[in-house]
């Protein structure tokens, strides 16, 4: 699971 | 970045310039929902905290504080703009946008990644996100005619949504450990709430006349 850190979306 | 990923910032920001060309251009924000753009602004300054922090790509610190001025901006036309706040149809936003605030959050310190205060502020801005849309529609249904602005700029966030997902799919298949089930479900939950506006909108485009919402 992709924390806020791994989130390169906006 | 893929062509979807990058098609789909595009989209919104397109959308929001028709936006604030609609408000500016006409002096006007009539049929706009004030709720779903303080909701947005809610949004963006719990997404983008990291912008103190952490640094992605100069694209993507630009792209924050773009999405972060023009949703101030928009909320400052329709509540404080000497001529603009007087074309407000209050009476037609009645939505209670609290729930939603209330809710996001409850579900973000229910279900999160990491419990930390930085990450269930950045979950919360994902569910706020996806139901920020529901005062708006709600209030084009009792809109009746719709303006051609008004309805682009909806139709251009939806597109948005749409074009995340198609970025979604792309990733999966292409990059390895891709997995963000929060954001997926979220975002398909969001593109959902478009499916009837997206019917109404095709169907008087189709047919040639001004869009209306049964």
């Amino acid at each position: 699971q992709m924390s806020r850190e791994g989130h390169d979306e906006l | 970045m893929n062509v979807f990923r990058l098609a789909g910032d595009l989209t919104h920001l397109l959308s929001l310039v028709v936006l604030l060309l609609k408000i500016v251009a006409t002096k006007s924000c009539r049929g706009v929902s004030a709720k779903t753009q303080e909701l947005y602004a809610i949004v963006f300054v719990t997404r983008y905290l990291d912008l103190l922090f952490s640094f992605v790509s100069l694209y993507n610190s630009v792209m924050k504080v773009v999405f972060l001025g023009s949703a101030f901006s928009i909320v400052y036309f329709m509540r404080y703009h000497k001529v603009v706040r007087h074309t407000y149809d209050r009476e037609l936003d009645t939505f209670r946008s609290s729930f939603l605030v209330a809710g996001s959050m409850v579900l973000a310190l229910l279900i999160n990644s990491k419990y930390t205060f930085f990450e269930v502020l950045w979950t919360f801005s994902i569910y706020l996100e996806a139901v920020a849309i529901l005062p708006q529609l709600v209030m084009l249904q009792r809109t009746g005619n719709i303006d051609n602005l008004t309805g682009n700029y909806v139709f251009l966030l939806g597109m948005y949504r749409g074009l995340y997902i198609l970025n979604w799919i792309y990733r999966y298949s292409t990059e390895r450990r891709y997995w963000q089930m929060i954001v997926w479900v979220s975002g398909i939950i969001q593109t959902a709430l478009y499916a009837d506006f997206f019917y109404y909108y095709l169907k008087c485009w189709n047919e040639n006349r001004t869009l209306v919402i049964p």
